[in-house]
């Protein structure tokens, strides 16, 4: 397994809604 | 140039906050580490809105937290090499 970190971390674009991560705020 | 201020924040809802921290972050950032920037960002706001905003008024604070960032940044791209390259 350990397939789940490569995307880590999310990247900010500027200009881009700023979707955060998963499980922050329901 | 990204300027925002305490009230500017106070206003606007929790993920606005983040948004808009997130255009300052990254503007300032990528005056010191422009490859990183938006990795760096996105790592930054993982941490409490309210420590951000401590950080908006307290230079010395960000300069802390990106170096933190950067090296578990680092830290975390070389581990997955070693597991690449085994």
């Amino acid at each position: 397994n350990g397939s789940s970190s490569v995307n880590w971390p999310p990247e900010f674009r500027p200009g881009e809604p700023w979707k955060g991560y998963p499980n922050i705020d329901p | 140039k990204v300027s925002l201020t305490a009230s500017m924040l106070a206003s606007a809802s929790p993920q606005a906050q983040k948004q808009m921290l997130g255009e300052w972050l990254f503007s300032l950032i990528q005056t010191m580490h422009p490859a990183l920037a938006g990795k760096i960002t996105g790592m930054l706001l993982e941490i409490d809105t309210l420590e951000l905003r401590h950080m908006l008024e307290s230079p010395e604070c960000l300069h802390t937290k990106v170096d933190e960032a950067i090296a578990v940044l680092q830290a975390h791209q070389a581990k997955e090499t070693s597991q690449q390259a085994v």
